[in-house]
């Protein structure tokens, strides 16, 4: 049948290559005649031959000897794609549909196997496939893919080579965990391998920052869905402490993609995972030069760096939904309607299930929240670069009024969410955390709450403390701002009656 | 609540999670660089 | 939304029912970034997702290979130790043993380790002799006398105590130590 000759033709190919080293001359004989012949002629063909050639690495993982060498037939697959990417000619298919059609035969593939063999289904040959042509594509594209002789062939592949990893991630969105809970582990390792994980974040313009925003929300949206308050499951567990030590292990090599990234990460971040928010607020760019926010006699309005406003690579104005005309309309002229309009705009139409620290569901659309809170922000940075600083530290600027009408509009439960939005600026010395740091502090001193001064300042409190009793980091916006509050002559923050209220709160702030 | 299909795949990816030696870079080809020899049993037998 | 809310966490002896304390408060990362290879909680130079092994230490087991890249000028270097056109091999002890003796000790040691098994462990392992090199058999590491000083032999003459130059495999480096030789242990 045509599968026994194809099957036939790739163990030839497996074979070749345990007996040649892979830049042989005979290996790219071996693909040109595999072309000559036909093998891969038509579609059907190519796509006949990934089924084989797939199924064959599969099974022949499955009875090898654990102890032997069990990914043979997988990774000679691996190479045999990358040097059909490589060597075919393309000027009448594209690269990238060429090879999203092999990977979706792949995931045909994948995803029968997952469906039969469900809960003694293997990811482990799967993974090594996907990890192998990671590591066989960065040995060909190493420095512009210097290997690859023919100059246009090679000036082709350098111009492919971004859409190499974009095509692989947007694979790995769709075996994301939600979809295929069996690989859970295995992706997970994939999102962050190191031919992967470094590549996306380096590729140049940031072409790789919005599909990892996707992967880590995938990622991030399968713990918040699945961690219960009590009784988070064993695996749970387990996954969260990887993605812990990825985030760690990203806020060190590239901090610039917490930093920027910030507001769609913190979208989709359980509001339990405290230290890991903490993780991702606290990340810096390098070369900043933080000044230690203990240091009793620090003024952030002191901070050079608070001159520069942070990059946001996702602007939030996106999100805005309807909001945007009136949020807008409103920061160039104030008016009571359009407050209006904001505060009574920021309910969902149905409660959502959450995980917060004292309540269990939702009735306001936090993204949204999140959205004003930001695009304010940058609003209000932008303005102090255009006009001056008094603009917007400013009590009746309509950039801080916006945001003290959704308090004094608003229920308990926006309060909490405009002051955690606030918090979550709350960050490195920049202009967003100088400006949200003025926002905040004069919130806590202000009058004009009347009777629900005292609710919002004990939001205020709870929201920076927080973010303190968490073992590190702590972020150097919150330490600076909960200082400042310590350090208020308006208003001592022993004599609240919220705090003597709660003992062990009044110890740990007598603490601090 | 995780169903517990879903609970049980996830149990089972747990346990075949892929490691780092799953993560190596492939070598098919293996250049010998010299013939197998009888070494004594004191030297390290593995690489 | 208030104060109150955050007792379950900060209080002991509630700590266990409501959260998960390892999330909310959360761990002392110095271990987990230890393990990551970032000292001291300050941003490393090391780029650690170059090298990442696993998300989780218990599948970090080993080094995994980094990308590379060889330049053309260092492969299929003609007439390597006169070895002509094909690369070379060391596949007989007695026509090989010129070619051994022209390596540093560090490759000695990298082809004795490097290959179990084979002619070159063999050869690398009469070379090093040659060179007053020993091979400890229990501790499979290789030692020599440290020539600044004499060992004092013991009563009884099985081992002597001095001072020896060992090379450690897994630091890759030569480390002097003062140590207990016992004769039967080294070959």
């Amino acid at each position: 049948t045509n599968k026994e000759r194809m099957l036939l033709v790739f163990t030839e190919w497996v074979k070749l290559l345990q007996r040649v080293p892979s830049d042989d001359v005979k290996v790219a004989v071996f693909i040109s005649q595999m072309i000559e012949k036909g093998v891969l002629s038509e579609t059907n063909n190519v796509i006949e031959f990934t089924k084989a050639a797939l199924e064959l690495s599969v099974g022949s993982f499955k009875e090898s000897d654990p102890t032997s060498e069990v990914f043979t037939a997988t990774d000679a697959f691996s190479k045999l794609i990358v040097n059909l990417l490589v060597l075919q000619d393309f000027s009448e298919v594209d690269r990238s549909s060429y090879f999203k059609l092999i990977f979706s035969v792949i995931t045909f593939v994948f995803s029968e196997d997952q469906g039969k063999t469900e809960n003694t289904f293997n990811e482990r040959p799967y993974f090594r496939l996907f990890s192998s042509l990671l590591c066989d594509w960065e040995d060909i594209s190493s420095h512009n893919f210097v290997k690859v002789e023919d100059q246009r062939c090679r000036a082709q592949l350098v111009e492919f080579n971004k859409e190499f990893y974009r095509v692989i991630a947007s694979f790995l969105h769709a075996y994301q965990p939600i979809a295929f809970p069996g690989f859970s582990f295995a992706w997970i390792t994939l999102i962050s391998h190191r031919m992967f994980l470094p590549k996306m974040l380096k590729l140049p313009e940031k072409a790789g920052w919005s599909q990892l925003v996707l992967l880590f929300t995938d990622l991030l949206k399968f713990m918040a869905q699945y961690t219960k308050k009590q009784d988070v499951p064993d695996a749970v567990s387990v996954v969260y402490k990887g993605a812990l030590r990825v985030f760690l292990a990203v806020a060190n090599d590239a901090p610039e993609f917490l930093v920027e990234n910030h507001y769609e990460l913190l979208n989709n971040l359980p509001h339990v995972y405290m230290q890991l928010r903490n993780v991702v607020l606290s990340a810096f760019p390098k070369h900043v030069s933080i000044p230690n926010p203990y240091n009793p006699k620090l003024s952030i309005d002191t901070v050079k760096i608070c001159d520069q406003p942070p990059n946001v690579f996702y602007d939030p104005v996106h999100d805005l939904k309807t909001l945007k005309k009136p949020v807008d309309n409103y920061l160039r002229i104030p008016s009571a309607s359009l407050s209006r309009t904001i505060s009574s705009n920021v309910f969902r139409s149905e409660y959502e299930k959450d995980n917060g620290i004292g309540f269990d569901t939702v009735s306001v659309d936090v993204k949204l929240i999140n959205a004003i809170v930001l695009h304010v922000g940058i609003e209000a940075a932008l303005e102090k670069q255009r006009t001056t600083a008094n603009a917007v530290f400013n009590v009746k600027s309509s950039y801080y009024t916006l945001l003290a009408d959704l308090l004094n509009d608003g229920t308990t439960e926006v309060r909490f969410h405009v002051v955690q939005a606030i918090a979550n600026q709350l960050r490195y010395p920049n202009a967003h955390t100088q400006w949200f740091n003025y926002v905040l502090k004069n919130f806590f001193n202000s009058e004009e709450w009347g009777e629900n001064k005292t609710e919002i300042q004990e939001i205020i409190v709870r929201t920076l403390l927080e973010r303190i009793v968490t073992n590190k980091p702590h972020c150097w916006g919150i330490i600076v701002t909960f200082t400042d509050l310590l350090k208020s002559t308006e208003c001592s923050l022993m004599d609240l009656p919220f705090v003597k209220d709660v003992p062990e709160v009044e110890l740990i702030i007598k603490h601090l | 609540t995780m169903p517990a299909e879903m609970a049980s795949q996830l149990e089972s990816s747990l346990l075949n999670c892929p490691d780092s030696l799953d993560a190596d870079t492939p070598h098919l080809y293996h250049n010998v660089l010299s013939l197998p020899h009888p070494t004594s049993i004191f030297f390290p037998n593995e690489p | 939304y208030g104060l109150s809310a955050l007792l379950p966490l900060i209080r002991r002896e509630d700590q266990s029912p409501d959260y998960d304390s390892s999330m909310t408060l959360g761990i002392d990362l110095s271990p987990v970034l230890h393990s990551l290879g970032i000292p001291n909680n300050q941003p490393s130079r090391n780029r650690v997702l170059d090298t990442f092994q696993s998300p989780w230490v218990e599948t970090s087991r080993s080094e995994v290979e980094p990308k590379f890249f060889v330049p053309e000028s260092f492969k299929n270097i003609p007439n390597v130790l006169q070895s002509g056109e094909r690369p070379p091999a060391f596949n007989s002890v007695q026509q090989d043993h010129a070619k051994i003796s022209l390596f540093q000790d560090e490759t000695l040691f990298y082809l004795f380790y490097k290959h179990p098994g084979s002619v070159v462990q063999e050869l690398t392992y009469l070379e090093l002799r040659k060179r007053n090199w020993r091979y400890h058999k229990t501790l499979k590491v290789w030692l020599t006398k440290d020539p600044m000083m004499e060992p004092v032999v013991a009563p009884g003459g099985a081992s002597e105590r001095g001072s020896y130059v060992f090379f450690d495999p897994q630091r890759w480096e030569k480390c002097q130590r003062d140590f207990v030789l016992f004769y039967n242990a080294i070959m």
